[in-house]
Parts: structure tokens; C-alpha cells; sequence
């Protein structure tokens, strides 16, 4: 509600200092006028006295400067309602809901707030300053709640980039994790699908990951995490996607780069498989009880073959 | 004179609060549907 719109006071009137007793004159439960103003007085009448009319035109100034007291006080409290309201809607949060009940208790007693006279409030101020301390509490309550909520609902995102056939389309990537695809969307910014996934590894795992072809390189597989896997990883050298946080996260001006530089890392990671393959086998045959070990399972399964 | 001009001053004082009454009765109307929200 537009409050300044349609409760403007201001009508260029001679208004003189107002009197601020006159919240002591409201009515406690609810703000009624109890003027007789709006009874519509033509002074038409020519036979009556210049005094008479004098003393009438005072009463009317008298009353006049009454209603302008009352409605600046009426307009304050509307206001300051108002921003209060303002305050408390803008404080509420889905998740909190719960919390919301204590705040409300302190809006049933609204006189407190707006200043009228209230015989319950001035006779209890004992009570009022305990709902004040709880308010206060509550108050306390939600700004501490407010961070621990927003920390929780903050997930943890890592990306991760996969190398990926071109011909393949299924939007699949190799992290060891076994993963439900539950949806899959086109997005504006690339031409190829995204497909969402959730980790099926253990029932309650949040991790949730979006697969997506690189706009800019389609033959990388963008690979985005969100959460924390709730169990162990499938096994230590597939390590956990999500952990790998740092290392796997490769900033948006590297995918420029990104085919040639994958290319590299695995040649070089072929590169070291078969050197390891070429020490293995040296250090075996260097072995001369491995070797001889070897040279009798052959002789025996030879003779075992002859026999049959 | 004195008393038209008296008569006028009457009718435009009284004309005046008519219409801060109104808006007297719309603002507390507003604050109490606004008091009646926060309960």
C-alpha cells in the first residue's frame, strides 16, 4: 500500500503547534474518529450576530486544529506500523519458518510498538520488558539461524572436464561414480544438450552433476558437481570428483586451450603406462626364481594338455 | 460586511475539516487494516 499517496496532511493550512498529548485521547483497542467534524455546515444565515458567528468560527478553529493533531499523530503511528511491517516481512525466510511464531507473538501486542495508551502494557511492565527479552532472543535467534541456513543451502560446485568422443552422444563421463540421469535440457547459450544426473552410489547422496558439451570446444565434456558425495569414493585412484575441488576446476580461457592441452596429458599418460609396462617386464625376467617359476607352470601345463 | 465575511471564514473552516475528517476516517481505517495484518 501506498501510504504516502493517500494520506498526504498537507492541504496548506494555517496549522499552529500541535499539542502532542493526544495519543493519551485514542481509544485502546482500535483508532476511531470521535470528532463531530464532517457534519457539513453552511453558514448561510445572516441574522445572526457578529459574535455569535465569531464565537462558532473559533470552536470550528479549535476543532479544525484538533483533526490536524489527530490525523499527523494517526499518519506517524500508520507509518511507523507500516515500516515495521515492512521490517518483519522482509526479515521472513522459507527456512525459518518455524521461527516465525515467537515474532508473531510479539505482533499481537501492537500497542507496545505504536506508543497508544494501554492500561495492560503500563500496568504489566514486568511482562513487557520479559516479551522484550524474548523478542530480543528471538531476534538473536534469527541472526545466528540466518547464516547456518544460508552456509547449508550454499552447495559445494566444482567443474570438471572430461575429453569426449565427438560421435558420442550420451553425455556420459568416467568419474567412478554411478550416476541416475533424470533429465536433460537444451540450453540457449550451446547448441548441444545438458544432461542432469544424480549420484546413485549411495541412496541419500545429494550430489547432483550437469553434463554439458563446451560451447567453445565440443570435444570436451563440461562436467559440473554440486554438493559433497555422503559416502566414500568407489575406490582410491577414482578418487571423488567433487574433491578434487582445485585441481580439476580448469578456468573458462584454458577450454580455448583445453583440447590440445588433454590431448598432451594423455599422451603422456600413455606415455608412462607403457614405460611402467617396460620395467615391470625387465625386473620379471631379471628374476631367475620368477623365470623358473614361470618355465615350470609351462612344463606342467604342457604335460597336463599331453595327457588329455 | 464583517458578518459575510465572517460567515465566509465559517464555511471555509468548516469545508476544511469536512475534508480532514475524510481523511482522518481513511487513515485510520488503512492503520487499522494494517494493525489487524500484523495480528
Amino acid at each position: 500500500m501506498d501510504c504516502s499517496s493517500s494520506l498526504d496532511i498537507s492541504l496548506n493550512l494555517n496549522t499552529n503547534a500541535f499539542d502532542r498529548s493526544f495519543p493519551a485521547k485514542l481509544p485502546e483497542e482500535e483508532v476511531k474518529v470521535s470528532t463531530s467534524a464532517g457534519v457539513e455546515r453552511k453558514w448561510l444565515v445572516k441574522d445572526k450576530s457578529a459574535s455569535e458567528l465569531r464565537e462558532e468560527l473559533n470552536r470550528v478553529y479549535s476543532e479544525n486544529k484538533k483533526i490536524k493533531e489527530m490525523l499527523e499523530t494517526v499518519c506517524e503511528k500508520y507509518y511507523a506500523l507500516h515500516h515495521h511491517l515492512e521490517k518483519l516481512q522482509s526479515r521472513k525466510s522459507p527456512g525459518i519458518d518455524h521461527i516465525e511464531q515467537p515474532t508473531k507473538k510479539r505482533k499481537q501486542d501492537p500497542e507496545d510498538f505504536l506508543g497508544f495508551p494501554n492500561g495492560k502494557t503500563e500496568n504489566s511492565s514486568s511482562n513487557q520488558d520479559h516479551h522484550h527479552q524474548q523478542y530480543e532472543q528471538k531476534n538473536q535467534l534469527l541472526s545466528c539461524k540466518r547464516p547456518v541456513t544460508d552456509s547449508f543451502n550454499k552447495a559445494k560446485v566444482s567443474t570438471v572436464y572430461f575429453p569426449a568422443d565427438s560421435s558420442d552422444t550420451s553425455l556420459t563421463v568416467k568419474d567412478g561414480y554411478q550416476w541416475r540421469k533424470y533429465g536433460q535440457k537444451v540450453t540457449r547459450d550451446n547448441p548441444s544438450p545438458r544432461a542432469y544426473f544424480r549420484c546413485s552410489f549411495a541412496p541419500s547422496c545429494p550430489v547432483k552433476k550437469k553434463v554439458q558439451r563446451s560451447a567453445e570446444d565440443p570435444s570436451i565434456l563440461v562436467a559440473t558437481y554440486e554438493g559433497t558425495h555422503n559416502h566414500l569414493g568407489p575406490n582410491a585412484s577414482e578418487g571423488d570428483a567433487t574433491s578434487q575441488g582445485g585441481s580439476s576446476t580448469v578456468t573458462l580461457d584454458m577450454v580455448h586451450h583445453g583440447g590440445q592441452r588433454l590431448a598432451t596429458e594423455k599422451n603422456e599418460r600413455g606415455m608412462m603406462q607403457e614405460f611402467l609396462v617396460q620395467q615391470m617386464a625387465s625386473s620379471l625376467t631379471n628374476d631367475s626364481n620368477f623365470t623358473a617359476a614361470l618355465a615350470a607352470a609351462i612344463t606342467g601345463r604342457l604335460m597336463e594338455q599331453s595327457r588329455t | 460586511s464583517t458578518t459575510s465575511a465572517l460567515v465566509d471564514e465559517l464555511n471555509r473552516v468548516s469545508a476544511e475539516n469536512k475534508k480532514l475528517s475524510e481523511m482522518l476516517t481513511l487513515t485510520c481505517e488503512n492503520y487499522n487494516v494494517l494493525r489487524k495484518q500484523l495480528m
